[in-house]
């Protein structure tokens, strides 16, 4: 994998923004 | 029309607490304008997009997944306080897609569309086999476990005759051989030791509702079990009317009113 200088971190890519926690349970 | 410049969209975390406070907005808006049923609980944001409008403000895009709880729509305590549902007692989830306004730093409900399902009944006979399930409102069984329910609460009534108002969930136990059902009743102006024809009585101006829960076995001359929650009375709240139309009617026989639809028109401002 080659990064470029000054583009998104990999920590960065991993985030996945949605969706969101599970309060309770899921069905 | 091709995207100008600040015309598109933003996807945004779904654990924001702007995001979280958008879908609050939401789930206040549903639980006050519920029609009828059980008031839902956030369970999780499935999409969050902040679209920019013209000529000023926010719109928030979201879908969220909801659960059912145990209040029913007319009951006052807060949905943040209402016990969820449990798997056990075959869960409902709820599936809304929502669009917020936010200018000037407040939410407002443009749409909201939702749609419940109830949770497979495979997934809650894993969970153990002997739970009741889900069956329809409408079914035989059901209708004459509400009216058995129904009969004996009347019967050990010493005030108002009640009337059923809806039937809000039912299951089938098979050990023993039961019907759970949850239904609303409201009070009428016949007295429960009188009444010889009850489609003469008549739902009272100022509505008392109450919650009611009853386990009806399937054997004949079997005992019912019910018990009923009072909810305050729901004073009569007059209805906005458009110009040259008469006052709204609010007698014994008038149509039911829930106080969730007067707030309905204004929407919620957080």
């Amino acid at each position: 994998v080659v990064v470029k200088p000054g583009g998104p971190s990999l920590a960065a890519a991993a985030v996945r923004p949605c969706p969101g926690r599970i309060r309770h349970f899921k069905i | 029309a091709p995207h100008g410049p600040g015309l598109g969209y933003t996807q945004l975390n779904c654990d924001d607490p702007e995001t979280e406070q958008a879908a609050q907005v939401a789930l206040d808006y549903i639980n006050t304008n519920l029609a009828g049923g059980f008031k839902h609980v956030l369970n999780q944001i499935d999409k969050a997009e902040l679209w920019s409008r013209r000529p000023a403000g926010e719109i928030y895009v979201l879908e969220l997944d909801t659960l059912e709880t145990t209040c029913h729509a007319l009951d006052h305590t807060p949905p943040e306080k209402c016990p969820v549902r449990e798997r056990m007692e075959h869960a409902v989830e709820g599936d809304c897609d929502v669009q917020l306004l936010k200018m000037d730093g407040q939410f407002r409900v443009l749409s909201v569309k939702c749609h419940s399902s109830p949770d497979s009944a495979e997934d809650v006979i894993k969970l153990c086999p002997d739970c009741p399930l889900l069956v329809p409102r409408n079914s035989t069984k059901v209708v004459h476990a509400v009216e058995a329910a129904l009969a004996a609460f009347n019967a050990h009534s010493n005030g108002s005759y009640f009337q059923l108002v809806e039937v809000s969930r039912a299951q089938l136990a098979p050990l023993p051989p039961s019907v759970y059902v949850e239904f609303v009743v409201a009070a009428t102006d016949c007295v429960a030791k009188e009444v010889t024809d009850p489609t003469k009585c008549n739902l009272l101006a100022e509505k008392q509702y109450a919650f009611c829960k009853a386990a009806v076995p399937e054997k004949v001359d079997a005992e019912v079990s019910v018990t009923c929650k009072m909810f305050q009375t729901q004073p009569v709240v007059p209805q906005p009317q458009p110009e040259g139309t008469s006052a709204p009617e609010v007698g014994p026989g008038a149509p039911m009113t829930h106080q969730a639809d007067v707030t309905a028109a204004a929407g919620p401002v957080l």
